[in-house]
């Protein structure tokens, strides 16, 4: 475990908390993609199937479990509680066609092909995409609370995170080499590329987050 | 062999 590696983690975390912050603070789930939070509750229960059948280490374990119940509760919450608040209208973004890449890369590129190996494979390829819905909503809407575009932020500098971790362990253990991992998580970064430019600039002039339209 | 099937990160 390095550095860039646990604030990753960390950042993924904080990510969760300020998604729950936000529903919370503002009552309403208004701005968040259902989509995107069905796809997040999928790639955890997909990759994480190995709980079952491996041990790393406690942390692993419980950061697991920690990520398949936040995002089932943030799930469970936007069903329930606030599910007048939720933006329908705006959350169209067509996810047959993010499942359907998942599924077709899953197939093509896992390391061997047994079912915990394809089912973990297909959850990186969908993590990969799974934010679109979200990018989408924010862009058809144009503008979204300040809470919101933090969160948005977090889950993103997350895999960038990781990405910084991957060079220092490609570098640093002559045996480490994850191809599928890496291409997936830039990939994941790359989608961030224009959110993360107008989220800076909107935070350099200390006002919310305003995509041009 | 590599130790790709070794999945230590989350």
């Amino acid at each position: 475990m390095n550095l860039f590696r646990l604030c990753g983690d960390l950042s993924h975390v904080i990510s969760i908390v300020l998604l729950l912050l936000k529903i919370r603070a503002t009552r309403s789930c208004v701005g968040i993609s259902l989509k995107t939070q069905a796809l997040y509750l999928l790639v955890f229960v997909t990759r994480y199937l190995d709980l079952f059948v491996t041990f790393i280490s406690l942390y692993n374990s419980l950061m697991k479990v920690l990520f398949i119940a936040t995002s089932s509760y943030v799930l469970y919450l936007m069903l329930t509680k606030y599910r007048q608040t939720y933006d329908k209208d705006h959350d169209t973004f067509r996810i047959q066609f993010l499942v359907g890449f998942a599924i077709v890369l899953a197939l093509l590129t896992p390391h061997r092909y047994t079912m915990l190996e394809v089912l973990w494979t297909f959850s990186l390829w969908l993590e990969s995409v799974a934010i679109l819905p979200q990018l989408f909503m924010l862009q058809t809407t144009g503008e979204c609370e300040n809470l919101t575009s933090h969160y948005i932020f977090a889950l993103g500098l997350y895999r960038a995170l990781y990405a910084v971790n991957w060079v220092y362990r490609y570098l640093f253990e002559p045996d480490y080499w994850q191809p599928v991992t890496w291409v997936a998580g830039i990939l994941q970064t790359a989608l961030y590329g224009d959110f993360f430019y107008y989220y800076v600039m909107s935070k350099r002039r200390g006002k919310k987050l305003k995509l041009p339209t | 062999s590599s130790k790709e099937s070794e999945k230590d990160e989350l």
